[in-house]
């Protein structure tokens, strides 16, 4: 199947997000 | 009338949920009395819901740890999916602490809970940081000590995620040497 990935800055801008 | 993207509403699903513990050293109880999970999580949104609430590893008192593992899977060398594994292992020196521990923790995370060593992140089982007074210490640890391909991968990812120099060497170690070493240091298995 297909992974979930994500990478840092997508994770880090997930951070200041509402 | 205002159009609202789904990506403004849904959250973002991680590959794996995951469990985060703390272990608090506290002598009068048994080890496993001592380890408490805090929460479970599976988006993007409620990891960092989780991580903006806790403190800092920096901040704990020395003898404490937090481990993130794959839900199902317990933070202790005794789990079905430990036993025979390992753990890649970083070792930081005292004046780290201010400098590197909590950044080199959150980059460790990052890389579990965004699958950051692609199809090799199914050996991931977990990580851990330990807070200790002679010298604080985080790992990644992996289900097979004989799955040199993944291990090597995930070691290699991993030392550059964090800006470890190429000068610089980190060893993973399986748990069983870890657990049945006579001196204060553990064989390396592998090192990248």
């Amino acid at each position: 199947g297909t992974r979930i990935i994500y990478d840092r800055k997508f994770l880090l801008d997930c951070r200041s997000s509402p | 009338q205002e159009i609202v993207s789904p990506e403004d509403y849904i959250k973002h699903p991680l590959q794996n949920r995951w469990a985060l513990w703390f272990f608090k050293n506290d002598k009068s109880k048994t080890w496993q009395a001592n380890l408490r999970l805090i929460s479970k999580f599976d988006t993007v949104e409620d990891f960092w819901a989780l991580y903006n609430h806790i403190q800092l590893s920096s901040n704990l008192m020395s003898g404490c740890d937090y481990c993130l593992f794959k839900d199902g899977i317990e933070p202790m060398w005794e789990d079905e999916r430990n036993k025979r594994g390992g753990r890649w292992l970083i070792t930081l020196s005292k004046q780290q602490r201010r400098a590197d521990l909590d950044r080199f923790w959150l980059e460790t995370l990052l890389c579990l809970v965004g699958e950051a060593f692609d199809d090799h992140s199914d050996d991931v089982c977990g990580a851990v940081v330990n807070v200790r007074a002679k010298g604080d210490k985080i790992s990644i640890w992996t289900t097979d000590f004989e799955n040199k391909d993944a291990i090597v991968h995930i070691g290699q990812v991993y030392k550059d995620r964090l800006g470890v120099p190429p000068k610089v060497i980190i060893g993973y170690q399986s748990h069983t040497d870890t657990a049945t070493k006579s001196g204060s240091t553990t064989k390396n298995k592998f090192v990248v």
